[in-house]
């Protein structure tokens, strides 16, 4: 169960951290287009 | 049925050299007394000293952790109105827990057996000791979760104990309020069926359902399935006496006190001790002529029983053993006694207990175990605003798997499930951000993932330490502890 609490806590953070990563490319996406 | 005068030799634990050896040669097993939660519970006869002691037998393959839990906390409690706990053995595939024994049985057990409620004066006896015994539990940080006439224990001096810690549950200072649902459904806080959290109030409330539970012969609601009262019990106002105006005014405001349903308001045990109806409340001597009735009936039906088993000729007498099915109040002056239903018969009076199927049989239940308490179910729920089924119809539509397919449903799909993954909401929060805070997040996710890891392993070392205790003391003690 601890391990399995493990990986359920990695992904999920894992997850959030690929969706602001994503955010932050778009932005730079968006900048290089403006510029 | 004897009340032995004589002082009571007080065993306060098993010896290093009693828990060495094997507990058949420590002990003699008497009787079985009944089926307690997890195991069974059986009369035995400590050898050295004579004294009647209570073992419970509980399979191994049984859920292990809950049992070392009440071994746990009944360890740590030393009160007069706790059950208290002598030592443990390993016997084959059974964990055998050495217990104080309580001659007289539970109030409920007395209730069955002389089919009669308890008088308002014997009701304030028994609740005062066992607010004494909450006050000690909250003392120490505890909530029982369990609290009814099942629970509550006699022993032949008329002295009452909390029994029974198999759900109990230990409040920490990060973890203030619990939210397992866990107890008995018709005694059950509004809270705690709601999942809000609760604390050691939710115990109060049990109290005043136990309150009218011995009043009454049942606790409210108890006719109507549980599953609806589960709904009712949060919705409707607090449950009342069917007949106030039969029960007294201190003791109609001391369980108006327990019922308070915002637990915020409701009194704790510390105060309700103060309460005119507790502190009227007589001396446990009051109980001495009710356990000796108990007792009596008692012995009378096990010689009835041995002389069935001589008389095979007669069939199933068992029925009217124990429920007469309907009981009469005596009276509107009286005590608030009722009697099994004969000649007194008036329809108008008459309550039916239904043969206890909604009452006894649903028993105790456990929702949310604390392995998915610890993972964090219900913070997850909110934090993703998913519409949570709530647990307790989880629990009922497992029990009813249960019961159709005998086979146990797969808990890793459940935390998998409950994966917390940026929702929607998330996302346009995000594209709300700068830059610059989308890159203080990003660096502030590892130290939060660690801190999380962190908790998560504590939690986890927490509840692996009174097993890592159990086995050490195993090992130490040959097999005992």
């Amino acid at each position: 169960l601890f391990m399995k609490e493990l990986e359920r806590i990695v992904k999920s953070y894992e997850a959030y951290r690929q969706a602001l990563l994503s955010e932050v490319d778009t932005r730079k996406q968006r900048q290089q287009w403006y510029a | 049925v004897q009340l032995r005068n004589n002082p009571r030799r007080q065993l306060k634990k098993l010896s290093e050299d009693s828990l060495t050896k094997q507990p058949e040669e420590v002990f003699d097993v008497l009787e079985k007394l009944g089926e307690g939660s997890y195991g069974s519970v059986f009369k035995a006869n400590f050898k050295e000293t004579g004294e009647i002691v209570a073992i419970k037998q509980v399979p191994v393959e049984s859920d292990l952790q809950e049992i070392i839990k009440e071994i746990s906390i009944m360890q740590q409690c030393n009160s007069p109105h706790v059950v208290r706990y002598y030592g443990s053995y390993f016997k084959d595939s059974d964990l055998w827990i050495v217990m104080e024994y309580c001659g007289a049985g539970s109030i409920s057990d007395i209730i069955r057996l002389r089919n009669k409620t308890l008088t308002e004066e014997e009701i304030a006896m028994v609740v005062q000791s066992t607010l004494k015994g909450l006050e000690y539990l909250h003392f120490m940080r505890k909530i029982h979760r369990d609290i009814k006439a099942g629970n509550i224990l006699l022993n032949t001096e008329g002295q009452v104990k909390l029994a029974d810690f198999g759900v109990a549950g230990q409040l920490t200072d990060t973890m203030a309020k619990r939210n397992t649902v866990i107890g008995t459904p018709f005694w059950m806080a509004p809270e705690v069926i709601q999942e809000i959290g609760y604390n050691c109030v939710a115990d109060i409330w049990s109290l005043g359902i136990t309150a009218i539970e011995m009043a009454e012969g049942k606790p409210p609601y108890a006719d109507i399935h549980p599953m609806r009262a589960i709904f009712m019990i949060p919705t409707n106002p607090p449950p009342t006496f069917r007949n106030p105006e039969q029960w007294s005014q201190p003791f109609r405001d001391f369980v108006s006190q327990c019922l308070v349903k915002n637990p915020e308001n409701r009194a704790t045990a510390t105060q309700l001790l103060q309460h005119p109806f507790i502190k009227n409340a007589k001396s446990n001597s009051i109980l001495k002529a009710l356990i000796t009735d108990a007792m009596e009936i008692k012995l009378k039906k096990l010689e009835a029983q041995l002389r069935e088993q001589d008389q095979e000729d007669e069939e199933n007498s068992e029925d009217d053993e124990v429920d007469q099915g309907t009981m009469v109040r005596a009276g509107p002056s009286d005590s608030g006694t009722i009697r099994a239903a004969g000649s007194l018969g008036e329809p108008a009076r008459t309550l039916i207990e239904h043969d206890g199927t909604m009452v006894s049989q649903l028993g105790t239940m456990v929702i949310n175990s604390d392995d998915e308490d610890d993972a964090g179910t219900m913070k997850r729920r909110e934090e993703t605003m998913q519409p949570a089924k709530p647990s307790f119809l989880e629990y009922f539509e497992q029990k009813e798997k249960e019961a159709n397919h005998n086979s146990g449903a797969g808990d890793a799909d459940h935390i998998v499930d409950t994966r917390k993954l940026p929702t929607e909401s998330d996302m346009d929060t995000m594209r709300t951000w700068s830059v610059e805070e989308l890159r203080v997040k990003l660096a502030s996710l590892d130290p939060q993932m660690e801190q999380e890891i962190e908790e998560i392993r504590q939690r986890y070392q927490a509840k692996r330490q009174p097993i890592m205790d159990a086995i050490e003391a195993k090992k130490r003690r040959q097999q005992n502890f």
